[in-house]
């Protein structure tokens, strides 16, 4: 799975992902990567998500719209809701993976609970950053 | 100086450092570095969001080594099912596609659907319609296959189980029903 998120100039957040599956995958099998709310979100009042990870728990869990809710109903930051969701929520529900995400004032979050996650971001003109492990 | 934030991702699960080779994460980084210099650019230039995370994206679809686009693993027929959506934080609205095959670049059809079917979600078959109505890029099956992927369904596709892109883990499905 890949995605993007971004906040451009007139303070527009966007988010995208885009997914092969599972290899092996039958029935017609779908993750959380084509679904609004569990796998990408956008919203101007809170942020922008794209998920990875083992997508039957992110759409259980609704993840990028739960961490959107918890920034709009319940004042969380993005790092809060970040933290809550994907290493405590996500992992109490036996769901591996990570996300990115973007909020109003260009706060950047990455957070994942597996081994690595393959991430870049910048910020401005500052330099870009690439990583792989924690 | 515009001012703006950006982000991707390639996956996450179980990267092996001992099958991670210098050689080999020099190419993942490669890819990463292409797809957000790609999106920066739009932004740095006054683009829109929406067209920056479509724009890097599509990179990250042609680029063989991520599960998305081009690189993207085989299902158990032999054949591949990809998966996109795209989101507009300003109108909320959204464009998703699921379980198309031989489209170079889903990311663009979902926004496609977002912008010109009057729908949010469109799957399999008839989307492929659709996208045949927009001018969408088709590929091959030539196209999507890669050694790699093939070997690892190869190593499940007399199984039950599925696996996950980045992962060492074999599932069947249980655990996660309960």
């Amino acid at each position: 799975t890949v995605g993007a998120v971004a906040l451009d100039s007139y303070g527009n957040l966007a988010a995208a992902t885009s997914t092969g599956g599972m290899t092996n995958k039958r029935f017609g099998r779908v993750g959380d990567s084509p679904m609004i709310g569990a796998g990408t979100y956008a919203n101007n009042n809170t942020c922008a998500i794209s998920c990875t990870g083992h997508g039957e728990y992110f759409i259980r869990a609704v993840v990028a719209y739960d961490i959107s809710c918890l920034m709009e109903y319940k004042g969380l930051s993005l790092k809060e809701a970040c933290e809550y969701v994907v290493k405590d929520k996500l992992v109490k529900f036996g769901g591996e993976g990570g996300l990115i995400a973007i909020d109003t004032v260009g706060n950047i979050e990455l957070p994942f609970n597996s081994e690595g996650m393959y991430r870049a971001w910048v910020k401005n003109n500052e330099p870009m950053q690439i990583a792989i492990y924690k | 100086m515009k001012k703006f934030s950006f982000a991707i991702h390639g996956g996450a699960g179980t990267i092996l450092p001992s099958l991670m080779t210098a050689e080999k994460e020099a190419t993942y980084k490669l890819g990463l570095s292409t797809a957000l210099s790609i999106g920066t650019a739009i932004l740095q230039n006054g683009g829109s969001s929406l067209d920056a995370v479509e724009a890097a994206v599509a990179s990250l679809e042609d680029f063989p080594l991520f599960n998305a686009g081009k690189g993207a693993v085989f299902t158990n027929k032999g054949t591949h099912e990809m998966d996109a959506s795209i989101m507009d934080g300003k109108t909320l609205e959204a464009g998703a596609v699921s379980g198309v095959s031989k489209i170079r670049n889903p990311i663009k059809l979902a926004r496609i659907i977002k912008e010109k079917s009057g729908h949010v979600f469109l799957c399999g078959s008839e989307a492929e319609v659709f996208a045949k109505t927009q001018g969408v890029l088709f590929e091959t099956d030539d196209y999507f296959y890669t050694e790699e992927r093939y070997q690892q369904w190869q190593d499940v596709k007399h199984t039950d189980t599925y696996q996950m892109d980045h992962s060492d883990k074999l599932e069947t499905g249980e655990k996660k029903f309960g």
